[in-house]
C-alpha cells in the first residue's frame, strides 16, 4: 500500500 | 496509531499551544516570523481540504480543527491584535521563494493528479521549508527567546518522530508513501543545527544565542 489511498496523517 | 504518530502529534500540538500562549502572556510577537506562520496557515489549509471529504476517525477531524484554528488564532494574534509588536524589519525571507517551487513539484511529482491530491502534495513539501524564514529571522538577530526555542524544538521534533512513525509503518502495516517520507526527512534535517544549539545552550539554562 503506498501514497494516495487516503491520507491517515496529519 | 502507533507510539511515534501519538508523540509526533502532541509534540506538534505542544508546539503550536506554546507559541500561541508566549504571544497571549506576553502581548508580544516580538522574535516570531509572520511569515513562517503565512506559510503553516496555508499548509494546514492545503492540506485539511479532506476534513469535508474524507473522514478518517474523530481524533483526525479534531486535531485537523485544532492545527487549522491555532493556526489562523496565531495569524489574528500577530498581524490584527498585537500588530504592533510584530517585528517585521527581521522578517525578510522571500516566501515567493518556497512557495512557487513547491507549487511546481506538486504539480510534477505527485501520487495523483486530482486538486485534492495536488494540494495535499504541495501542503507537504511547502510544510518542509515553512520554518526557514524562522530560523532565517533567528540568525539575523543572532539570538531567540528561551520560549521561542522551547517551541521550535517542539515543532522540529514533531517530524523527526513521524520518521520513526514511516519505519514503523513500513514493517508493521507495509505501509510507505514516499512524497512525505522524503519531505520529511528534508523537514528533520533543516532543524539539525538548531537542535545542537537547543541541547548545547538552551537546557543547559542559557539563551539561543548564534556564535558571533
Amino acid at each position: 500500500r503506498t501514497g494516495c489511498e487516503g491520507h491517515d496523517e496529519l | 496509531m502507533n507510539i511515534f504518530r501519538l508523540l509526533g502529534d502532541l509534540s506538534h500540538l505542544l508546539a503550536v499551544i506554546i507559541l500561541l500562549l508566549k504571544i497571549w502572556k506576553t502581548r508580544s510577537c516580538a522574535g516570531i516570523s509572520g511569515r513562517s506562520q503565512i506559510l503553516f496557515a496555508a499548509v494546514y489549509t492545503a492540506r485539511y481540504l479532506d476534513l469535508v471529504t474524507s473522514y478518517i476517525s474523530a481524533y483526525n477531524t479534531v486535531m485537523k480543527i485544532v492545527f487549522l484554528v491555532a493556526s489562523y488564532g496565531t495569524l489574528y494574534l500577530m498581524f490584527l491584535k498585537f500588530k504592533a509588536t510584530y517585528d517585521h524589519n527581521h522578517d525578510t525571507f522571500r516566501i515567493e521563494f518556497l512557495v512557487l517551487p513547491c507549487v511546481i513539484l506538486a504539480l510534477l511529482i505527485n501520487h495523483d493528479f486530482s486538486a485534492l491530491e495536488i494540494l495535499w502534495t504541495f501542503s507537504i513539501y511547502l510544510e518542509s521549508v515553512a520554518i526557514l524564514p524562522q530560523l532565517f529571522m533567528v540568525s539575523k538577530t543572532g539570538e531567540a527567546e528561551s520560549i521561542t526555542s522551547h517551541y521550535l524544538f517542539a515543532l522540529g521534533t514533531y517530524r523527526g518522530l513521524y520518521l520513526f512513525n514511516w519505519i514503523y509503518r513500513y514493517y508493521a502495516e507495509d505501509h510507505y508513501d514516499l512524497i512525505a517520507i522524503i519531505a520529511g526527512i528534508v523537514q528533520t534535517v533543516l532543524y539539525c543545527d538548531f537542535f545542537y544549539l537547543y541541547i548545547t545552550k538552551v537546557l543547559k539554562g542559557k539563551k539561543l544565542q548564534l556564535p558571533a
